[in-house]
């Protein structure tokens, strides 16, 4: 493994985005994966539609919340295909389901996998490199403060209330980190981006982790 | 900011204590995360809470030696 890596290089991850005051984490966080996994199969990256996820999964709460895994499960049933971004734009509200003809532009996913990796984010360190950014969840409370540097303490696992997209990882330094693309615009963070230190499931970071294939 | 009844402003003075607290925390070294005014600092933390952490939890198995092997066959 590559003691520095990150997505963002390979110029297949979108955008940092704001989900404004919507409640949408967990459908900007897969939907960030499905993006990044369709470019890496060598499409064009495109920004697919994060409204169409949160009016269209039945089995979530639009932005009143909702779960990375439960909407995964949902594209996998049902075969959806998202829309571009830009033909089902974002609302920060919930709203009605729009339906598209089956040959419209659209992706859907082929499959997707979900674990807890806690105690072995260096497997999950292979998971990124080997199947691209990855769709977690964090405790963020203390979120609401960040500035910058690596998140070390303040942040405890097994409360996950926040979706996130990690695009890669530094282990250059004294204290190796995740890169974390986060969903509340980019004047938050670090350029819209958090640091997370590895290896210690901080924030709960390795508790569910999501890829997805398409 | 302000303008209402007060609570933004009472809540930006409680988030520059918190801020405080969590700086004073930090172990002093230049790469530890620092905390400081944002965007969210005019809200109370469950208000904050309420609006911007939905994710909901799903509960998925542990990542396990049985799957790694499968995985390399």
């Amino acid at each position: 493994l590559p003691t520095k890596f990150d997505w963002r290089d390979k110029n297949v991850v979108t955008q940092v985005r704001n989900q404004q005051t919507c409640g949408g984490c967990w459908a900007f966080s897969i939907v960030g994966g499905i993006e990044s996994a369709y470019a890496i199969k060598g499409n064009n990256l495109e920004e697919l539609s994060v409204q169409q996820v949160i009016d269209c999964s039945y089995n979530n709460y639009g932005c009143h919340g909702g779960s990375t895994v439960g909407a995964l499960s949902w594209l996998n049933q049902t075969q959806v295909k998202l829309v571009k971004d830009s033909e089902y734009t974002f609302k920060a509200q919930t709203g009605l389901c729009h339906y598209f003809q089956p040959s419209d532009f659209g992706v859907s996913i082929t499959d997707y996998a979900a674990y807890d990796f806690s105690g072995q984010e260096d497997e999950m360190l292979k998971k990124l490199v080997n199947c691209g950014p990855l769709a977690v969840t964090v405790d963020a409370v203390s979120w609401q403060d960040y500035l910058g540097g690596i998140i070390q303490y303040h942040c405890s696992s097994g409360k996950a209330n926040h979706a996130v997209l990690i695009t890669g990882f530094d282990r250059t330094g004294s204290i190796p980190y995740w890169i974390v693309r986060n969903s509340w615009g980019h004047t938050w963070g670090i350029d819209g981006y958090a640091h997370i230190k590895i290896g210690s499931n901080v924030c709960g970071i390795a508790d569910t982790v999501s890829s997805v294939f398409v | 900011w302000g303008g209402g009844d007060g609570r933004e402003e009472a809540a930006l003075r409680e988030s520059i204590k918190r801020i405080r607290r969590l700086n004073s925390l930090s172990s002093g070294d230049n790469m530890t995360a620092f905390y400081g005014i944002n965007q969210f600092s005019h809200l109370f933390p469950e208000d904050f809470k309420a609006i911007y952490l939905r994710s909901t939890p799903y509960r998925v198995p542990r990542y396990t030696e049985v799957l790694k092997r499968k995985e390399t066959l």
